[in-house]
């Protein structure tokens, strides 16, 4: 038996949002510990990692592991409801996900906190998905780059107008992004900067080694459709990992994206 | 020129 009740339930449409324009059908995995789904792209370039913990949710139960495959276009379609609607506010509405007992479906409730005469009822198809799991391995990466979520939000954007891949750079200098395009290039030095006035503004680089990489920025601004749920992002580079994107759930976990970098030919 | 690399073969099926 699962059951979980999210008190901020736009916290999980804003993971949708993140995420399913990469991911198309994903395994949600349950258990006593928490919600979590591993997927990657249909090309097998990125891949996502999201965790929620159990103790985030207001209730949560979950008697056996399981897992519940979702189209997750379909579950942001549901999701977006909560908020479409003027009734349910769409800051906090109640959320409760509870799959049927043959698991072929999940429900979704929305109740408002405000006006708890009303309640809405979604019931999803669940759908078999034989999906991979990969095994992440811990690493020593050779810089990590912590800094505001919004700022490397813009830098993709803005970088992507003007070329397709990105060379993200960590130096004593600090980090710089870099492209070329048809037009001409585009450089942004970030340089560490510790002295703001909160720490959400900082930009932290941390490095034990140079590193230089190159990445499709498709891809990179796909990630950044997790703005919304960090002020921060931290960006992990080795020069023989993937990048990893994170971006911190506040007090319940994270989403992770992982970026294979583009190499020599 | 570059190639895209994948992810299959930095992380492997558990």
């Amino acid at each position: 038996m699962l059951e979980l009740r999210l008190v901020q339930g736009s916290l999980l449409k804003k993971v949708l949002e993140s995420i399913k324009d990469l991911v198309n059908d994903a395994n949600f995995d349950c258990s006593a510990t928490g919600f979590s789904l591993q997927a990657m792209d249909s090309s097998h370039v990125a891949l996502v990692a999201l965790l929620l913990r159990s103790e985030g949710f207001e209730h949560y139960r979950c008697d056996r592991n399981m897992s519940m495959g979702m189209n997750l276009n379909n579950m942001a379609k549901m999701l977006k409801c909560a908020g479409n609607d003027d009734i349910i506010t769409p800051s906090r509405p109640m959320m409760a996900v509870t799959p049927s007992p043959s698991c072929s479906k999940v429900q979704v409730r929305f109740t408002c906190c405000f006006a708890q005469d009303k309640i809405a009822d979604f019931e999803m198809k669940l759908m078999d998905i034989d999906s991979e799991h990969l095994g992440i391995p811990e690493a020593e990466y050779h810089a990590i780059v912590r800094m505001p979520s919004s700022e490397f939000s813009r830098i993709c954007k803005d970088l992507s107008s003007i070329g397709d891949t990105v060379v993200i750079s960590v130096t004593k200098e600090g980090v710089r992004f870099s492209t070329r395009g048809d037009i001409g290039t585009a450089n942004v030095v970030c340089r560490q900067n510790t002295t703001v006035d909160k720490p959400e503004e900082a930009t932290i680089i941390e490095m034990n080694e140079p590193v230089s990489l190159t990445f499709a920025l498709r891809y990179m601004n796909s990630f950044t459709k997790a703005t919304p749920l960090s002020n921060t992002v931290t960006i992990s580079l080795s020069s023989e990992l993937p990048v990893v994107v994170e971006y911190k759930i506040a007090e319940m976990g994270y989403v992770r994206f992982y970026l294979a970098p583009k190499i020599e030919d | 020129d570059r190639k895209q690399g994948n992810i299959l073969s930095f992380f492997k099926r558990v």
